[in-house]
């Protein structure tokens, strides 16, 4: 647990808004 | 068991006790989320930004965007009431936040907001600060320190333009607004221990 970022899912959280993730739009 | 997530990103710091670490880790994450991806689509809009590479994004992204949404955030906490307003609206005072655990960080999120505020920052000054605290050349991880560093140089200089179009008399807020940089990290170092806390006692 080195990482609070990471433990927050901040990453995948940051990197789908990044992209503009399709599958939460499908959602 | 914990019975208490004194975070304003929730709607309310009280936690159903039977409800698992895992799931109350899942709310609180929903929570947060929106005001993530408002952090992500404000880094998007400072010009430069896109240019950087996309794991120079996520990079600065992911150190500082607690800084970001303390600097957003500074609303929620009333100086002058001494309260923190939850993600519900409910306000809570910092007598109950602190018979809840809350400590040093509180604290501090109240130093850091009363002296912000005190320099009555324009929306744009606030907005032009803000993408200062967020492209530093300085957070780990980067790949091209270059780039981020020549980026953070032009919205620094854009920073101090327009504080200084903006208020001739008053050059200092400039100096001011830098010495936040420093608070900030501290803030975030602070909040990480926290959040550390938390996930290995949820």
């Amino acid at each position: 647990f080195s990482d609070p970022a990471s433990n927050l899912g901040l990453e995948d959280i940051i990197r789908k808004a990044l992209m503009g993730n399709m599958e939460e739009k499908q959602e | 068991n914990r019975m208490h997530l004194v975070c304003p990103m929730n709607t309310s710091p009280y936690v159903d006790p039977q409800k698992s670490g895992h799931s109350i880790w899942e709310e609180f994450s929903m929570s947060f989320t929106p005001a993530v991806r408002e952090v992500v689509e404000f880094a998007k809009r400072i010009p430069g930004f896109k240019d950087l590479s996309q794991h120079d994004q996520v990079s600065l992204l992911k150190a500082g965007t607690f800084e970001v949404l303390v600097v957003r955030f500074t609303s929620l906490f009333n100086v002058k009431e001494r309260t923190v307003t939850f993600l519900s609206g409910r306000k809570y005072s910092v007598e109950v936040l602190r018979s809840m655990g809350a400590g040093d960080l509180l604290n501090s999120m109240f130093d850091f907001t009363e002296k912000l505020q005190a320099l009555n920052l324009s929306e744009e000054e606030m907005s032009l600060f803000t993408a200062v605290v967020l492209v530093s050349a300085d957070r780990s991880g980067l790949e091209n320190v270059n780039s981020v560093e020549a980026l953070q140089e032009t919205l620094i200089r854009a920073l101090r333009s327009l504080i200084t179009k903006n208020h001739p008399n008053e050059i200092a807020i400039f100096t001011k607004l830098l010495l936040k940089l420093p608070d900030l990290r501290s803030l975030n170092n602070m909040h990480s221990e926290q959040l550390l806390a938390f996930k290995v006692h949820p």
